[in-house]
């Protein structure tokens, strides 16, 4: 899905592991097939949960890893997902 | 909140610190702990009770790495802490990554910010998408010494508890804090302002819950308000605002919704910013300028910008463009515009770019915070 890297190939990889990591922590329900659907690259659903993330931190939603969604991924933050039943 | 709401049934709740950090004494440890629980306890009647030994109800800890509650730590950065939502067992547990340096002051992370963004989730609060909350999921350091907790923080907790009762036997009354939110030091900052733009003969500049007023040409008598004692609908975070004079009136945006005013005086319920033909994905404006030889104003989201023709009401076609490319000598993202003398002036972190409309390009650079006389 080269659409969702603007950045070089080297720091795309790293970019992509990065998201991917990010995404199954905090945009995943724990447990369930969900975490093998969302590390499908390019597929739909790793689509909607980068635009979930942009969504919910109030970036424009693209679905594209651009460069203020990497700047979120980046910060320091609390291990609780955003968008899972966490109990 | 968290789905299903989960609270704690009682209103004393104990606390252990069961495994401390080397990056911090434990007197200072549990300093922090303890003015972090305290900021909870302001706003709602719940107590908390230090124990030393046996299972306390919010069992904290420091620890590395996979620590047993299949939520591993991460090392330094990433993920800083974590906390369970009420419950038995686990439930209100909070354990913090041992990997990073915990401080009481800024070099570092604060353990107090960190910590009472935990004590949230041990007492059930979930993330809010409100970037000036607590309980926002990334770190942002907060000074614990007069700490208060931001609106939408009280409003969430006392959702669930309820208000704190002042005294006993006294009626119950909402948690108001006992001093005014605390003015944001713009002097000693590389912040800018929210939003800026004129109101009748002044000039208004907003930052988190305060904004300044002063006269264009004047620049005596500069004082802070809370926007709450003027806009009450608004209560913090202007994202952006712009008056069109001949029409007495302004607009003053938060998220995807957007307050008309006549003065100081609110019309009607908040709208959607939809209204004007924004995308979906636009989700709140970073600044707004109304211009008035071409009665257009111009709308600010990201590195783009939007045009807006006032006259017949219509976003104008062949927009978004980008803002550098079209405004030769503006760098970064635009945080707050306003057009004063027939320029546009530029507030983009610490510098305001002066903007010459006719030379079509920045004369000057100034110091953000000299508008309100720093």
């Amino acid at each position: 899905a080269p659409s969702l890297f603007a950045a070089t190939p080297r720091t795309s990889r790293n970019n992509y592991h990065l998201l991917q990591a990010y995404l199954v922590k905090y945009y995943t329900k724990k447990g369930g097939h969900q975490i093998g659907e969302v590390v499908a690259r390019g597929s739909n659903s790793m689509v909607k949960k980068i635009k979930e993330l942009q969504a919910f931190f109030g970036l424009r939603v693209t679905g594209k890893l651009d460069q203020s969604t990497m700047d979120v991924i980046k910060r320091p933050r609390c291990g609780v997902p955003d968008v899972a039943n966490y109990r | 909140l968290f789905p299903g709401e989960p609270k704690w049934k009682k209103n004393i709740l104990t606390y252990r610190i069961s495994k401390y950090t080397s990056s911090m004494t434990s007197a200072d440890v549990d300093k922090a702990i303890e003015m972090a629980l305290r900021a909870w306890s302001s706003a709602v009647p719940l107590n908390f009770v230090r124990i030393n030994s046996g299972e306390a109800d919010i069992m904290i800890s420091f620890e590395t790495g996979d620590h047993g509650d299949s939520y591993p730590f991460d090392g330094p950065r990433g993920t800083l802490a974590h906390a369970f939502a009420p419950g038995e067992g686990l439930g209100g547990d909070t354990h913090f990554d041992n990997a990073e340096k915990w401080t009481m002051g800024k070099n570092g992370f604060n353990l107090f910010t960190v910590a009472a963004h935990e004590f949230g989730h041990a007492l059930g609060l979930a993330h809010s998408t409100d970037s000036s909350a607590l309980m926002y999921p990334t770190y942002k350091y907060q000074n614990p010494y007069g700490f208060r907790l931001p609106k939408d923080d009280v409003k969430g907790i006392q959702a669930l508890y309820g208000p704190r009762k002042t005294f006993p036997g006294k009626p119950t009354v909402p948690h108001t804090p006992p001093h005014s939110p605390s003015i944001p030091d713009l002097c000693d900052s590389s912040s800018s302002f929210d939003a800026v733009t004129m109101l009748g003969k002044e000039l208004l500049f907003f930052k988190d819950r305060i904004f300044w007023r002063r006269q264009v040409h004047l620049m005596a008598g500069i004082r802070p308000s809370t926007i709450t004692s003027s806009f009450p609908q608004l209560m913090s975070n202007v994202d952006a605002a712009y008056e069109v004079a001949e029409r007495g009136t302004a607009y003053f945006f938060k998220g995807p919704h957007y307050w008309i005013t006549r003065g100081f005086q609110i019309q009607g319920p908040p709208r959607t910013i939809y209204e004007f033909g924004f995308p979906r994905y636009v989700q709140r404006i970073d600044a707004a300028v109304y211009l008035r030889d071409t009665q257009k104003t111009l709308f600010f989201v990201g590195d783009e910008y939007y045009s807006y023709d006032e006259r017949k009401r219509k976003m104008e076609k062949d927009y978004p463009k980008n803002t550098e490319e079209e405004f030769s000598g503006v760098n970064g993202q635009i945080d707050a515009a306003v057009e004063l003398n027939g320029y546009i002036y530029f507030f983009s972190g610490p510098k305001t770019y002066k903007y010459d409309t006719e030379k079509e390009d920045v004369v000057s650079v100034l110091k953000s915070s000299s508008w309100i006389g720093c």
